[in-house]
């Protein structure tokens, strides 16, 4: 489903550059859900975004499905990334003075699928916020945006979630209902990409890649099945 | 040091209304390192911006020290904010067109303490940020934005820290970093307060604090001396 060979990403030019892919060459199938742990600054943040055709390589191949990313338009992006990807940002990115449930339902307007409207009520809920539909999104706490974003993330019904750090402002007993709204997404088919620093979180991913400077690493599994 | 009484904050009116905090007491002495622990929404961050005198309390007393702070103007509470406490924000606020060294110094813009430059580009390094100094904060990764919030709390030697989940954007081993500086600054006999969702960083503090539907909760010691 997803093909990376070789990706690098630079930032910056001359002697002021920042590598933060080097050389990264990963295969994930359709269905798996795949845990991407490693230190603050080693690019995971920079490999699900240009996963997400939100950025791109300098370097490298890029295949989804068998569309050659690289050779894509900006539409062709913008298409994939509406139509394809659900994706959960580091710091949520919300609209500020909307209301939780007109921030969830914001991927519809530019959906082709047929999702009713009910689906970012039914999503709020499973997700803890039935009494906060109404409220602005600026008066939320940390852990209600950050779910408010997976909410939106997951309306348009992606087949591909890719989720950076989704439980990092969640406490332990939220950010299981999290998983357990991830499992049964993946379960029902969805492929999952999640950035974690929480190794519990990770090892309820059937994969585990671990990224340190730029390069990427399969872990071995450890887990006693 | 730090004494509430009785402590609410509503946001709303009418039948739209959020106790965020319902009647909180809470005695903190000096010197001493705090866990503030408990579910999203529970009133955490509530909490940590009325002790910072960030927000204000709707009902109820805070002392801090002996200054009655409700009967404190615009001015002695913005005079407190800069020289007493250091802040941590849960989204690290900061200016993001700013270099990371500027955003760091601001602080020192208007402190009446003669804190020399240099401590700043010591804060980062100790961070792990040394090669980070030049970078504008809009081209950081979660994890070094959240390490320069740190700095630019810590550079006016606060002798109260209030740390919003101070390591959740990072990965274990920086965490740790940061948790070591934290612990160095209570040796030297800083108090600090921080709220966190895991319980690993909160029991390497000496008490903690259980918050649940705006009320708070001693938590008895089950550590293992
Ligand atoms: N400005 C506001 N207007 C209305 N409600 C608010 C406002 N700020 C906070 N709240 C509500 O008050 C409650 C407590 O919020 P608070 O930010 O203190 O929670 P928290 O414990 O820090 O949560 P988290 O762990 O998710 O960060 C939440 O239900 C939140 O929606
Ligand atoms: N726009 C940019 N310009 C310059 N450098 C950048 C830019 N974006 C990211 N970087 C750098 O690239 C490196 C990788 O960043 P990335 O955001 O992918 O890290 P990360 O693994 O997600 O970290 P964290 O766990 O802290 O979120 C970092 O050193 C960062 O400073
Ligand atoms: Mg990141
Ligand atoms: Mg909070």
């Amino acid at each position: 489903l997803i093909c990376l060979k070789e990706i690098t990403k630079v930032y910056g030019k001359n002697n002021n550059e920042v590598r933060a892919l080097n050389g990264v060459t990963l295969h994930i199938e359709s269905g798996e859900m795949t845990a991407i742990i490693g230190p603050s600054g080693s690019g995971k943040t920079t490999l699900l975004n240009i996963i997400g055709c939100v950025d791109q390589a300098t370097t490298g191949e890029y295949w989804l499905n068998n569309v050659y990313v690289p050779d894509c338009g900006q539409k062709e992006k913008a298409k994939l990334r509406n139509e394809r990807f659900g994706f959960i940002v580091q710091d949520f990115a919300l609209v500020e003075r909307y209301s939780v449930i007109k921030n969830v339902l914001l991927p519809l307007t530019y959906s082709s699928k047929k999702i009713p409207k009910s689906r970012a009520a039914e999503l709020l809920d499973m997700l803890g916020l039935s009494d906060k539909h109404k409220t602005l999104a600026s008066d939320l706490s940390g852990g209600q945006r950050q779910r408010v974003a997976i909410a939106r993330a997951l309306i348009n019904d992606p087949d591909i979630i890719l989720a950076d750090e989704p439980t990092g402002a969640l406490d332990v007993k939220t950010g299981n209902e999290v998983m357990e709204i991830f499992e049964q997404l993946n379960r029902e088919g969805k492929t999952i990409i999640m950035i974690t620093h929480n190794y519990e979180i990770a090892n309820r991913c059937k994969r585990t890649i671990m990224i340190e400077d730029g390069r990427t690493e399969e872990k071995k599994s450890t887990k006693i099945a």
